[in-house]
């Protein structure tokens, strides 16, 4: 099985903390990510591939770094090279697919998009920008980082803003279909939850006797797999588990079509 | 007793909250914040004037905010309209010198400019380029905003990383003189403190019948004056109890003496 999942935010989001939280594996180390301590001039688009196994099923999961983000002083068009990389994937499948047996055809097209918000009083202007350019190119996946900042209360006023935000400015995220659950509100809850508030670990603490991934802090343990601390386990059972295919699909059967369509077209 | 506090950093790093908290006092309003919301395209300075009664001393307190610093895409030479602002206080009080009786001069200069800092890796280039651009015009005294992101390691490691990134950019920040310490140890000890990591709330929380001020999170009560869970306490003794004066000495006799000078050579 093969997926290809970007990532993209600002530094200190804790972005690569949450991929090695979701993969429970240290696919980045501390220091060797490639954007620690150092901000980026320029927004490099890099990839890495890792073989795993989850739920008993091999994945080949490429991920896609996009260290730079955000980072400059200037940020204008900060996205055009992400927007690039996902072009060139499109083409590159275009020419693969006009070429040799469909069937042996690599798919390094980007499946889904991590989009990471720092918790604060809504989206930032990069925020809006970037979704508005590259909703129509690839699966947004919006998740609020590092969403141990946030108490409850700010947590879902914060999420009603943040989609309130996207609906006015007409942006299109990956929409979880709601007939893959068995109850209608269970699909009502999930709409309710975005985007995702999550919390990552690299560290796995002992207590009594319970290993547990958290942030140990003087007046409490931030549970990173704990419903009621934050929404990882939401986000990586339909990552994982319940929605890859779905995000394959779907840059497939629309967003690859509108690409082959546009180019095809001029 | 007169003293005028700069505020700058980006949207949501709780300026506004800490500021209510140091000083006790709603001074901004929920949502009445002027950058609330809605981060602003330029840069807009902004005063407000409060009279507070400290420590059974009233003080006349202006308060600067900088709503819109950080926020846009494009952040180049956002810092300028601060540094015209507080070098058009250091022009009105030089007029004034001139004009009337020293002692009737009203003293609108800027006497200190709390840098706000986002906790993540290290400094922004944003933040190296501002405090370059300010440090010999203002009495910088960074803060770490929302530090209760941090587990006390990170914030330890975080400091560091800033107070070196400080050192290696000549960058001049606030020096808290030790004399005004009765033990060596104490002064150390602050140095060792830089920059605060401070944490605000404009929530009285009742906790078995005492009253604390913090964050009320799932998994324990981040205390706002709790010196194990954060530096307010540190941070407001010195910027009200004990520094104030020499804040005000500073920007007088150096600060300011340096910006008279340029403007007489010139
Ligand atoms: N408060 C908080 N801090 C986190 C979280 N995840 C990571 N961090 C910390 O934030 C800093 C940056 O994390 P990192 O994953 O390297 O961020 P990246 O630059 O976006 O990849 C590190 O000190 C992490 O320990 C989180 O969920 N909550
Ligand atoms: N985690 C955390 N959140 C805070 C803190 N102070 C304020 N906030 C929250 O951060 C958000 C923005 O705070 P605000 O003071 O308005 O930020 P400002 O835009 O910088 O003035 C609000 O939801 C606050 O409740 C803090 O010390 N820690």
């Amino acid at each position: 099985f093969e997926f290809t999942l970007m990532v993209v935010g600002a530094t200190g989001l804790g972005k690569s903390t949450l991929i090695n939280s979701l993969f429970l594996s240290s696919i980045y180390e501390d220091g060797k990510y490639p954007a620690a301590g150092t901000p980026n001039k320029t927004v490099k688009v890099q990839n890495s591939t890792v073989y795993l196994v989850e739920g008993g099923v091999s994945l080949k999961l490429t991920l896609v770094d996009t260290p730079g983000f955000g980072d400059a002083i200037n940020n204008t068009k900060c996205w055009k090279p992400i927007l690039e990389y996902i072009d060139s994937k499109y083409e590159e499948y275009l020419n693969a697919e006009g070429h040799v047996n469909r069937s042996t055809v690599v798919d390094n097209r980007v499946h889904c998009c991590l989009y990471f918000i720092s918790p604060g009083h809504g989206l930032k202007p990069l925020d809006i920008e970037f979704m508005k350019q590259l909703h129509e190119k690839v699966n947004i996946v919006p998740v609020i980082g590092k969403a141990d900042t946030l108490t409850p209360e700010e947590c879902a006023e914060f999420k009603a803003n943040v989609m309130k935000e996207i609906e006015n400015n007409d942006i299109k995220i990956y929409q979880f279909p709601v007939d893959e659950f068995d109850e209608e509100e269970e699909a009502q809850d999930l709409q309710a939850q975005l985007p995702f508030a999550v919390v990552g670990s690299n560290t796995m603490l002992d207590i009594n006797g319970k290993k547990l991934r958290g942030r140990m802090y003087p007046w409490g343990i931030a549970e990173v797999e704990n419903p009621d601390h934050c929404d990882f386990i939401f986000l990586r059972n339909l990552l994982i588990r319940t929605h890859m295919q779905d995000l394959k699909d779907v840059t497939n059967n629309v967003l690859y079509e509108n690409f082959r369509c546009n180019k095809l077209a001029a």
